[in-house]
């Protein structure tokens, strides 16, 4: 399912940008 | 981690994107974001296309949230 593919990819580009917004909020370098 | 928790930190995730205060995120914003974060402009571009589930060019607080609990709890809805 090309769907759900694609669902995959954004859940990991997501997971990405929210860990880079956690680690920038805790101040890590 | 208690909801009022997840609260604060989506209400704190969604000014350092809205930094002009606005109410709503906008593309532009999104591409602001660019220098502070180790994402490329096509990944924030991504991102934002996942999180702007109406597809209005606008992310409000409401998306911002949802996409939020997707990432900490998957993408189940209740």
């Amino acid at each position: 399912d090309p769907n759900m593919k694609a669902g995959a990819a954004n859940e990991g580009v997501l997971a990405n940008f929210f860990n880079s917004l956690l680690s920038k909020k805790t101040g890590a370098p | 981690v208690g909801q009022n928790t997840i609260l604060e930190k989506t209400h704190e995730f969604f000014q350092m994107c809205d930094i002009e205060n606005k109410g709503f995120i906008s593309r532009r914003d999104m591409q602001r974001l660019n220098g502070g974060l180790p994402l490329s402009a096509e990944e924030l571009e991504n991102v934002f296309d996942t999180l702007d589930s109406d597809g209005n060019g606008y992310l409000t607080l409401e998306e911002f949230s949802s996409g939020f609990s997707k990432f900490l709890f998957g993408p189940e809805i209740s």
